[in-house]
């Protein structure tokens, strides 16, 4: 089974 | 103060249906360089880079960089009291509370000023690393609608493969499976944006909500091509260049397995 995954576990906050 | 005059006031119309149905509103970022955007759907697993250089605009002047926040559903409805030929000009002072839109039809017999009220938006900017991505497909942008159309008919993910020989798009769904590659051809006849390219260091795959990638071929009529970008357990890349002026690009989140 998958999960979505969002963005913040990607890609640092600026 | 911020002044852009674009002559191509059609272009406004296809950059903001490329991003209606993924934002409801956005901080639009005048800069001396142009003006650009960055925003991630509410659900935050898709954002939406925008770039308008200023070299792309017949006028432009910013002084200082100035965050314009609005709705967009406002501006689309705005935006669409332009005619398609219309010349556009964006204007508004250094801390707007309004923004105005001028549209001037393109014999001149016809000028119109809209005023349209900026919001405060607390948005979480992303940093995107500027990153060498694996694999790079380059294929007819139209070609890419169909095919993720065609894929969101039979399923809900879409998983996409790279490898040398070709794209493979994959999904599975209750009806049954399938599965549609698409081979590089860059030695034929086509001209050039008719053309399949690849690139790639290694194979990549990863699995990806076809909901999403179906909205962002709203962004079609901005470019005959569309680049793939892909980079193991990273965000996909979809972007569409806008001749001379710069892009829309949109990250995915992959699905991740549990």
């Amino acid at each position: 089974k998958s999960q979505q995954g969002r963005l913040e576990s990607f890609f640092g906050a600026v | 103060m911020f002044e852009a005059r674009l002559l191509q006031g059609g272009l406004l119309k296809k950059v903001l249906d490329s991003i209606k149905d993924i934002i409801t509103e956005g901080n639009f970022d005048c800069s001396p360089n142009g003006l650009s955007l960055q925003a991630m759907d509410s659900s935050h697993v898709s954002l939406i880079d925008i770039l308008l250089e200023s070299e792309g605009f017949e006028h432009y002047r910013c002084d200082r960089n100035i965050p314009m926040g609005l709705n967009i559903t406002n501006l689309v409805k705005m935006i669409k009291c332009a005619g398609s030929e219309d010349i556009v000009t964006i204007k508004c002072e250094d801390k707007p509370d309004n923004v105005t839109f001028l549209f001037e039809s393109k014999d001149n017999d016809k000028i119109s000023d809209f005023e349209m009220k900026t919001m405060t938006i607390d948005d979480e900017h992303l940093l995107v690393p500027d990153q060498t991505y694996t694999a790079v497909v380059k294929m007819p942008s139209a070609e890419f609608q169909r095919l993720c159309r065609d894929m969101a008919a039979i399923g809900d993910t879409v998983n996409i493969s790279v490898t040398k020989e070709g794209v493979r798009f994959s999904t599975t769904g209750d009806m049954g499976t399938a599965n549609i590659t698409v081979r590089p051809n860059p030695s034929g006849d086509q001209k050039e944006e008719e053309r399949t390219e690849v690139q790639i260091t290694e194979p990549v795959s990863a699995g990806f909500a076809l909901r999403y990638l179906n909205s962002f071929t709203k962004a079609t009529p901005l470019s005959p091509t569309v680049t793939l970008g892909m980079v193991p357990n990273l965000p996909i890349v979809v972007e569409y260049k806008i001749a001379d002026m710069g892009h829309v690009r949109y990250y995915l989140a992959p699905k991740i397995e549990d």
